[in-house]
Formats: structure tokens, sequence, C-alpha cells
């Protein structure tokens, strides 16, 4: 475990504790696409299958178990919360984000590293992840102007896969270990997507203005 | 072993 991995899954977790105070201390998700936690939920979801087999420490045992539950939870209460399901907004969140789980499912068929549950499924989470920010994405730029904790959010979650390439990087110079090229063709597309939010992001912190990305 | 390795990340 380097600084770069810790800061990523630092970085993460703060995103996932960003949203739910928003959840939580507003009790609106106004700004929030429900598709986006849907598809977190189930990366997380295919991704841990693992999670009682294959022990590899407290930390990622407790980190895995923090992602799924905490991303349920947000479908849960999105989809269930009498207070929050009203702050939904179903009219802006139109992404078809079926078709995303389905590409990514036949990629991960014909893509992975091995033809076997558990690497079809790791493959599908990668690629699932890599496009999950888009309904939220297209979520924000229809509505305009985005909220300090959406905002963070959003920011937070783009950042952690950025550190996990320089986590990359640096595990590739100090211990010759190679991560899997699918992780990283799908880091750097899922890190690329977000340039153009950095890019206002960075725009409205500079001008201590509210975030505004173009329509 | 490189297993548990390349799944050792989040």
């Amino acid at each position: 475990m380097n600084i770069f991995r810790f800061a990523g899954d630092m970085t993460h977790l703060i995103s996932v504790l960003v949203l739910l105070l928003k959840i939580y201390a507003t009790k609106s998700c106004s700004g929030i696409s429900l598709k986006t936690q849907e598809l977190y939920a189930l990366v997380f979801l295919s991704r841990y299958l693992d999670l009682f087999t294959n022990y590899i420490s407290l930390y990622n045992t407790l980190m895995k178990l923090v992602f799924i539950g905490s991303s349920l939870a947000i479908v849960w209460c999105m989809r269930m919360h009498h207070a929050v399901k009203r702050s939904y907004d179903k009219e802006v969140d139109t992404f078809r984000h079926y078709y995303l789980v389905l590409a990514c499912f036949v990629l991960a068929t014909l893509v992975n590293e091995q033809f076997t549950l558990r690497e079809v499924c790791w493959a599908f989470s990668i690629y699932l992840e890599a496009v999950a920010i888009l309904p939220q994405l297209v979520l924000l730029q229809r509505s305009g102007n985005v909220d300090n904790l959406t905002g963070q959010y959003v920011f937070f979650l783009g950042a952690y896969r950025a550190f996990y390439i320089l986590n990359w990087i640096y595990r590739y110079f100090t211990e010759q270990y190679f991560t899997r090229w699918i992780a990283c063709i799908a880091g750097i597309v899922q890190t690329a997507l977000y340039a153009d939010f950095f890019y206002y992001y960075f725009i409205s912190w500079k001008n201590n203005a509210k975030l505004q990305l173009p329509a | 072993n490189p297993e548990s390795q390349s799944h050792d990340e989040l």
C-alpha cells in the first residue's frame, strides 16, 4: 500500500461521505443521478464478489463493505425514502444507463484476463465504473447550477481514480508491478471523462464563483 | 502470489 493508493481510497471514501452528508443533512437528492448511483452499486457488487472468500486484509474488507453498503443505502434512499425521493429529478435523469450495463457486459465477455465468472465480473465492473459517471455529468449539464456538496462529490469521485493511476505508475517503478492493462486503460478513460468537469470546477474555485457547467 | 496481488486493490 503506497501513499497514492491510500490517498485514492480516502478520496473515494470522502466522496461517499459527502454524498451521504448531502442526502442526510438536506433530506434531498436534487442534482444527484439515481442512475449513476445504481451503476455504482452494480460496480461494487460485481467487483467484490470475493469479499468473503478471498481475505486480503481488514482494511480491504472494511472498505469493500463500506462501498457496497453506502451505494446500496443511497439507492434505497433515493427510491424509497419518502422525503428524499420527492426531490429526485426523474425527468432530468434520463440517461439510458441500461445500454451502458449491456455494452460493458458484452465487452467484459469479449475482453478479459480469463474467461471465468470472477474475471468476467471483475472486467465488467471495471468497464462499468469507467462510464458510471455519465448519467450524473449529463444531469449536471442539464440542471445548470450545481450545489456545493454535489460538486464536491463529483470532484472527489473523479480524483480518486486519478490517484489510482499515480499508484500504478509508482508501483511500476518501485515494485516492477504491472497493473492489469484493463484497469489501467479503463482508469484513464474514467478520469478523462471528468476532464471538463475538473476544468469548470477549477474555474469556479479560482473565481470563487458558483460552479456552472455549459448546457 | 500474483493472483491476490492483482486483486488487492479496490
